[in-house]
């Protein structure tokens, strides 16, 4: 319940209207709208119980390593009530063809195979809470000072979990599993957005927000 | 540190 309480308020993207569909016009809007996210996330993160008690250093690191994992579960938790489309935010939805002139084609394939994952579970919103706070406890980097301390938050939201599949699904035993099975493909994925982003960072044809390219470049 | 100041300041801030 502490987890859904901490549930952020929906973001929208506002594409300009003014400015034609193009490449460099969805890279702008996703950019901008994934700064604002950060925002939005990084005072979510501080609300997960015992996140705050680790050292700032722990939180800056789990925080750079992970971002980009949480953002896209928060897309695919949006895009299940969708039919292969990709729900960046209420006001900016993609289907094949925008995503074929956003340069996405391959990235929301990724996502999608994430998302029919979920669908094939129904994946519930409770279960989504605790997913996105495991994601963030998951962090494997290498910089982690305080291992046992993030141990210790990982147990807690794995027990969470535990207990919720155990009253809610206790007709499906291996639930929890199949749910923390679902992990890996998250990574992936965010592995290649992030690619994806830093190439463009590269490019230098997207104007990207200071907190964008700071996470970005950690 | 430096470099991730933005990270730095939010996450110190109390709100």
């Amino acid at each position: 319940s502490h987890l859904m309480v901490a549930e952020p308020e929906k973001l929208y993207a506002m594409p300009d209207p003014t400015v034609p569909d193009s490449y460099v016009k969805a890279m702008t809007t996703l950019c901008d709208l994934a700064d604002r996210e950060l925002v939005v996330i990084i005072s979510w993160a501080k609300n997960i119980p015992g996140f705050s008690s680790l050292s700032l250093s722990d939180q800056m690191s789990i925080l750079q390593s992970v971002w980009m994992e949480i953002l896209i579960l928060g897309v695919a938790y949006r895009s299940l009530a969708f039919d292969d489309e990709i729900v960046y935010a209420q006001d900016y939805i993609m289907d094949e063809e925008f995503s074929r002139t956003a340069g996405m084609l391959d990235l929301n394939g990724c996502i999608l195979q994430l998302v029919r994952k979920y669908k094939s579970m129904k994946l519930e919103k409770e279960e989504f809470v605790i997913l996105k706070a495991l994601a963030l406890a998951n962090s494997d980097s290498v910089h982690i000072e305080d291992v046992e301390a993030v141990q210790k938050l990982q147990d807690v939201l794995h027990e969470a979990l535990i207990d919720f599949e155990s009253s809610k699904q206790p007709e499906e035993p291996r639930r929890a599993g199949k749910l923390l099975m679902t992990l890996p493909l998250l990574r992936q994925t965010a592995n290649k957005v992030l690619h994806h982003f830093y190439n463009i960072k590269l490019e230098g044809k997207v104007p990207m927000h200071k907190l964008f390219l700071e996470m970005l470049e950690a | 540190k430096e470099k991730h100041k933005i990270l730095h300041r939010l996450l110190q801030d109390s709100t």
